[in-house]
């Protein structure tokens, strides 16, 4: 099963999400690849990667010019795998203007670790704050979208649109692609504006929005800085508790 | 005085930045314009305008179809006027890809504005969390660069990169670019996680950091909901009490 996670609106969690899912899978015992799709590389650096240096990484797969298997590292989770990323990742969608297959090349490179001896059973994809190239590639690689949503006012301004380029992509790239659902994150649910944000996104979107909330938690900010995800640094601060549960949800409803 | 506010990293404070130097610089008595050049339109909402509708945007003065001063509109502050974006502004580089002056659009445009009775005396641009032709456009426009800083890890990563970037603009596009200076912002002291960005980051860069740190205040990501700028909602909390700080830095730096 492949997921992407993504929202244009920056901020909102889609590397936390990405990194603190795909390592509570991997803890389940499942074979799990992050894929690394955001030139800012944060979810290669927050799990120990340093990007930059000779070795090749998700820039060069999609340039065809290596093997999405020759990029793959090892992390500090057991059964993790990352495929990381770039910073020349940025300049991608000019150099790949004028290929016709641009938005396939990702899940064009992830099929050879989909079946075999050596095959994923989750693949999780972070993506950039932005719709563009990269984000669609994402998006036609992935069985399933995880939307993060910060529960503050811009954050609830750009769902329509993330959910109508959704269907767009849907529609004429990838017809398997389904929404798994809303994540509501950062949630502070002393103040007012997470309660009323949280009460207007589940009212609009009632059956896509998970039941869990990733609450406010310093733990998770400080984990990157470690090179591990949450459940490494402290597996029960309610950081690692609610990508626990929300790992059991999205099983729940695959 | 035209100030761009940029920084690729998402979630950082750019559109909060940006809105509420606008609004203290305006309350001071100056004539203001805020651009918004991020196809999510934060800033155009969080002053009250709706993008989407049948009024032309910065999107049609990007592509030379209106002037900019047809799509300028008043805010609730006096004096201080928006630019709105429009969604579609995202295809903007490829829609540009091969105009020869696709970096300077937005400088070209401005050039109106920026003498005679009705000229500005201060311009502040919204940049997308991207380094692409949006945020090229913004810094090609600018006089000065202003780049928030969450005091969070995956922060710092991206400050180089910014940095490397803002230095190509000045070397091939802009050559009286400079930085105004780095902002910390969404700063909750008691946590060793912004002491440690801060004191990494005043390391890293002692002169360029503003000796104002935005602290982590509600109010802030309460007012985009109200259409007003902090310092309509609530003008002796933290948070407008920052941004006037921060405005008298500016001007002392200028
Ligand atoms: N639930 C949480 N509690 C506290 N801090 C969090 C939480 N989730 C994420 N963070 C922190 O908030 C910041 C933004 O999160 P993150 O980088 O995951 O968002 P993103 O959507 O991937 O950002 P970008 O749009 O730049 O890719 C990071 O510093 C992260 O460590
Ligand atoms: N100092 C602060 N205290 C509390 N909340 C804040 C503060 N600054 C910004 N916010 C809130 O944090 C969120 C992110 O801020 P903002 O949207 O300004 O960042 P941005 O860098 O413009 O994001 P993007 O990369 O998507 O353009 C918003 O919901 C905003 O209201
Ligand atoms: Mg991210
Ligand atoms: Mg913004």
């Amino acid at each position: 099963m492949i997921y992407a996670v993504a929202n244009q609106k920056g901020g909102v969690g889609k590397t936390t999400t990405a990194i603190n899912l795909a390592a509570t899978f991997a803890q389940a015992g499942e074979r799990v690849l992050l894929v690394d799709a955001d030139p800012q590389a944060n979810a290669s650096t927050g799990l120990g990667v340093r990007p930059g240096g000779a070795e090749a990484s998700v820039f060069e797969v999609l340039l065809e010019e290596v093997d999405l298997r020759d990029v793959v590292r090892p992390t500090a989770v057991p059964g993790l795998s990352i495929a990381p990323a770039s910073r020349d990742m940025a300049g991608v969608s000019l150099m790949l203007a004028s290929a016709e297959d641009r938005e396939w090349r990702l899940r064009q490179a992830l099929e050879p670790v989909l079946s075999g001896d050596e095959a994923y059973s989750f693949v999780f994809i972070d993506s950039p704050p932005s719709l563009g190239l990269l984000t669609v590639n994402a998006l036609v690689a992935a069985d399933e979208v995880i939307v993060p949503v910060q529960t503050e006012y811009y954050a609830l301004e750009g769902l329509a649109q993330l959910l109508d380029t959704i269907t767009v992509v849907r529609e004429h790239l990838n017809p398997r692609l389904r929404v798994a659902g809303l994540v509501l994150t950062m949630s502070d649910p002393r103040t007012n504006l997470a309660r009323d944000v949280e009460a207007e996104v589940r009212s609009h979107f009632p059956d896509l929005t998970f039941m869990t909330v990733v609450p406010r938690n310093i733990r998770l900010a400080e984990a990157p800085s470690f090179g591990v995800p949450v459940l490494l640094l402290d597996p029960r601060c309610p950081g690692s508790n609610a990508y626990f549960d929300l790992a059991q949800e999205v099983v729940d409803r695959g």
